[in-house]
């Protein structure tokens, strides 16, 4: 899932 | 982690120390809209409710000091420095940008649980979160030179995630469109105000718009 990537950043 | 994304961050953190340091030693919260520190503040607990589950030092360290600090300047404002506040000018109806970026995540999210949909309407709620500050200084006319460093390291912050997507795409294929899309949106608000803080507060001169 894309947003998992996007949970690394702030 | 890269370059861009720490430099990012650490405008971030600046622009949270300026406006707080702003505030306490002029006691005065004049110039801040309370309506965006408010979208802030709710921007910060829905997207970082995966502190509850989930632990990386720099990452929950810094989701704690933004929710913390955030929480900090609303007390500030509705506490000590409320004399100082004028609601009178802080009139940007954000019921709009609430009721926006509440449609939009329950209709776009990657997947339909509360924690994704909540972690899309803050994506979609911090992409025009600084509106009601950017309205107010627009209504005045003119800002504080403090105020005005606070929004361009408050932008400078999300512009820099910008080349950090760029970095990331091209060397792990990172592509999140929910993050980017919003993130450029977020950018282009700020455009005006950075042209004008370029060529004025730069150069010495007060922010005064033309």
């Amino acid at each position: 899932v894309a947003s998992d990537a996007a949970k690394d950043e702030l | 982690m890269n370059i861009f994304r720490l430099a990012g961050d650490l405008f971030h953190l600046i622009s949270i120390f300026i406006l707080i340091h702003k505030m306490t030693t002029s006691k005065s919260c004049s110039g801040i809209s309370f309506k965006s520190q408010a979208l802030y503040l709710l921007v910060y607990v829905t997207r970082y409710l995966d502190l509850f589950w989930t632990f990386a030092l720099y990452n929950s360290t810094m989701k704690i000091i933004f929710i913390g600090s955030s929480a900090y300047v609303l007390h500030l404002m509705t506490g000590p420095f409320k004399p100082t506040h004028d609601p009178n000018i802080d009139t940007f109806k954000v019921r709009y940008l609430i009721g926006g970026a509440a449609i939009l995540a329950l209709l776009f999210p990657y997947k339909w649980t509360p924690a994704e949909v909540l972690w899309t309407f803050s994506i979609w709620l911090e992409s025009v979160a600084i509106l009601p500050q950017l309205f107010m200084v627009q209504r005045t006319g003119a800002a504080e030179t403090i105020t005005t460093h606070y929004i361009f390291a408050l932008g400078a912050y999300r512009a820099l995630y910008i080349p950090n997507w760029i970095y990331r795409y091209l060397t792990s294929t990172f592509w999140d469109p929910l993050s980017i899309i919003a993130g450029v949106i977020q950018t282009v608000l700020y455009s005006d105000f950075f042209y004008i803080y370029y060529t004025k507060v730069l150069q010495g001169r007060k922010f005064e718009l033309p």
